[in-house]
């Protein structure tokens, strides 16, 4: 699912909150 | 044009409260149909802006070719146009003898690497 796609490069490049914010 | 990164996931599938909780906030923030082709966090990060430039691409682009390398074949196509209207106006004016044919060169130069670039992308 998307949700497993994104939670493991989430895991995989340790981010964080401050990756969120560079989304916005 | 840059190579694409395999999607290699995790072996375990548990997540901890902070990991589910970035995830949850990326999915909520790059809610568009670009990003399940994304690989990287770079890919995460262009998605957006991809997505605006335009929103038409195909799934085997998506899948094929590294978000930055579309990214730059939509602004390479945008600047086609634009130095195709500078060509044109540079022709209406009209070239005399050797005036203005260096620019003129350079510009045909600059258009055809771009088209070559824009093509190698598909």
């Amino acid at each position: 699912t998307l949700f497993d796609r994104v939670n493991g490069l989430v895991r995989a490049h340790a981010l964080d909150v401050t990756f969120v914010a560079r989304l916005t | 044009a840059r190579a694409k990164e395999p999607f290699v996931p995790p072996l375990f599938s548990l997540s901890g409260e902070d990991e589910y909780g970035v995830t949850m906030a990326i999915l909520g923030t790059v809610n568009n149909p670009y990003l399940p082709f994304a690989t990287s966090p770079e890919e995460i990060l262009l998605c957006a802006p991809l997505y605006r430039r335009n929103p038409r691409l195909g799934s085997d682009a998506l899948a094929r070719h590294h978000f930055e390398t579309l990214l730059f074949a939509e602004i390479a196509g945008r600047e086609i146009e634009e130095l195709r209207e500078r060509l044109r106006a540079l022709l209406k004016k009209g070239v005399r003898h050797g005036e203005g044919h260096a620019g003129l060169s350079s510009l045909v130069k600059r258009i055809g690497k771009l088209r070559r670039f824009v093509a190698s992308v598909g």
